[in-house]
């Protein structure tokens, strides 16, 4: 799981049976504290592997857009919530957006050209998935057994620039926070066989080398099934076509590709990949 | 329930504000102590295991 804090935006994203929810209402106590009002929020996930493991208010989408809609302030009056499907009915995309619709935020969550992508991947590669296990007795802090997985995985080859924050959790997982500049990524991994899991997130814009970390994401864990949500405002069809022709090479097949539109000008694209060999 | 009791799918919020004082800024958010980022971490269940930042922004990984 991860945090991050920007001057006037916090990420944070959770796995588990965490309650990342029950963050909001402190969130805003400790904002309005420093003179900070909250003017937009979004929340997203896809598809629990074990949905009825989850504790409220995750219980269901329902119940996450009423706590949502009782939770947020009522100047955040631009609200949509929407169930993206796929080719699969158990992988969707799930997104709750809200805003105040009276702040410009063409400057705050998405400039035209930037982009957020948030990766899913399931059924990695098991020999690959196996890197992320700690080997027994190995004396290592989980910091320096984390550094010890970015470096063997190539995890440091998808943003080179990237200040990198790992840790590897005993006996198995891996969780990593990449830096440059202001823009953040994060990897977090599951590696455990039956239900392995690893995520890739980014900023990124039109111009970067998105390319070149897909693939890099692509040859680290070889999902068996892949998504990507992609979140910007202006639709690009010529970004997700690149980004398709990107994986199909090492792969992977585009076998689903839905578009919504939000509140704020935020357009949210949910892509689905399979491997061929499926 | 997963064997390991989890659950790979992460859950992700994001917020922003915005505030009239300038004396906020320019770190806002991130004046925020590290007591009271353990008190919203706690509400949902996580602790942080690992934090580093830079001139633009603090990133922290946590537990789960």
């Amino acid at each position: 799981s991860s945090l991050f804090v920007y001057p006037t935006k916090i990420i944070i994203k959770t796995c588990g049976t965490t309650q990342l929810l029950k963050s909001i209402d402190p969130m805003i106590h400790f904002a309005h504290h420093l003179g900070l009002t909250l003017c937009s929020c979004r929340y997203t996930r896809g598809s629990f592997i074990f949905p009825k493991s989850q504790p409220f208010p995750h219980s269901s989408f329902k119940d996450e857009v009423t706590y949502l809609e009782d939770t947020i302030p009522s100047n955040l009056c631009y609200r949509k919530a929407s169930i993206m499907p796929s080719k699969s009915s158990s992988h969707s995309w799930h997104v709750f957006t809200a805003n105040d619709g009276s702040h410009n935020h063409s400057h705050m969550p998405y400039d035209n050209d930037i982009f957020t992508i948030e990766i899913c991947m399931t059924e990695l590669d098991p020999i690959l998935a196996r890197k992320f296990f700690r080997r027994d007795g190995d004396g290592k802090t989980g910091d320096s057994a984390g550094k010890e997985m970015t470096e063997l995985t190539g995890i440091n080859e998808i943003n080179p620039n990237a200040l990198i924050c790992d840790f590897a959790f005993d006996p198995c997982g891996y969780s990593m926070n990449g830096m440059d500049g202001d823009w953040y990524s994060t990897i977090h991994v599951t590696p455990e066989d039956g239900f392995s899991y690893a995520s890739f997130e980014c900023v990124g814009s039109i111009n970067d080398d998105i390319v070149h970390a897909l693939r890099k994401v692509v040859q680290i864990f070889r999902p068996g099934t892949m998504s990507i949500s992609t979140t910007w405002n202006e639709y690009n069809n010529e970004m997700l076509t690149k980004m398709a022709k990107a994986v199909e090479p090492l792969g992977l097949k585009c076998r689903s590709c839905v578009m919504d539109q939000f509140p704020a000008e935020a357009n949210v694209v949910f892509q689905t990949f399979t491997a061929r060999r499926k | 329930m997963a064997v390991s009791g989890f659950e790979g799918f992460e859950k992700r919020l994001e917020l922003h504000f915005f505030g009239d004082d300038p004396e906020t800024f320019p770190l806002g958010l991130r004046k925020i102590d590290f007591e009271s980022i353990q008190q919203v971490l706690e509400a949902v269940q996580c602790t942080v295991v690992s934090a580093v930042g830079n001139s633009y922004f603090d990133a922290y990984v946590l537990s789960e």
